[in-house]
């Protein structure tokens, strides 16, 4: 099973 | 008080075509470097990053750093009513509630402006630090376009896999499989047609096609597109814009459970 990741789990907030 | 002169009004037409289908709303930000844009999609998938530095345009002036918030939808209909050969000049005043764009025929026969009204936009800003990656490519973007509209007839998802023998773009579904492999080609005669694989270690990163076709609409701002990856990040998709900026689409990938 294939799971989508999102941006912010990998740069954080400016 | 802010204007901006473009002689190539072209690639902003070319630059909203680009995003709009992954962006609905923006802030546009001007400063003394350049106007920019940082937005991710709905679903915080993927982010795109555009600069346009302040040297390409033929007149840029911007007294104060000014954030300005565009329905992308509704910028990009504006701008279509541009020729392609228009010089397009982006006016707004300091904490006015418009944009105004101007158009000018080369032969200064036409000229037209366009008001279009400015929304509040709450944006989240990333910091997004330099990296070293894994892998990188740099090949003709018609031919990346061409793979990943290829690809996503067959599945949903892509695996882009750098090794020593080059770059292999893969994917699966109900009627099959299909992969697609590059080798390092740098003997063409035009530099553009090249396929540069710099590869420091070999990766391997799973990606929805979606999100691939969707960024390969810029294809008509640039010959050629760079592809970096890591195994801990997002790809970053690179379209230059001419000689005056980029945009940069970053896609988080898909992991197996």
């Amino acid at each position: 099973k294939e799971t989508q990741l999102r941006i912010e789990a990998f740069y954080s907030f400016s | 008080m802010l204007e901006l002169r473009l002689v190539q009004g072209s690639l902003l037409k070319k630059v909203l075509e680009s995003i709009k289908d992954l962006v609905n709303d923006a802030n546009f930000d001007c400063s003394s470097t350049g106007f920019s844009l940082q937005a991710m999609d709905s679903s915080h998938v993927a982010l795109v990053s555009l600069l346009l530095r302040s040297e390409g345009f033929e007149h840029y002036r911007c007294d104060r750093n000014l954030s300005m918030g565009m329905n992308l939808g509704n910028m990009s209909k504006m701008l279509k009513c541009a020729g392609n050969d228009d010089i397009i000049t982006i006016k707004a005043d300091d904490g006015g509630d418009t944009v105004t764009f101007m158009f000018e025929s080369p032969t200064q026969d036409k000229i037209a402006d366009f008001e279009m009204k400015l929304m509040d936009i709450d944006s989240e800003h990333l910091g997004i630090p330099d990296a070293e990656y894994h892998s990188i490519v740099r090949m003709p973007s018609s031919e990346f376009q061409r793979i990943c509209k290829d690809l996503s007839t067959i599945g949903d998802t892509v695996v882009i896999s750098v090794t020593k023998e080059g770059v292999k773009f893969s994917t699966a579904g109900d009627i099959g499989t299909a992969n697609i492999v590059l080798r390092q080609n740098t003997t063409v005669d035009k530099p553009e047609d090249a396929i540069v694989i710099e590869m420091n270690e070999p990766v391997s990163l799973s990606f929805a096609l979606r999100y691939m076709n969707s960024f390969t609409k810029a294809t008509p701002l640039s010959d050629t597109v760079t592809i970096s990856l890591s195994s801990e990040l997002p790809v970053v998709v690179e379209y230059k814009v001419a000689e005056m900026g980029y945009i940069r689409y970053y896609l988080a990938p898909k992991i197996e459970e």
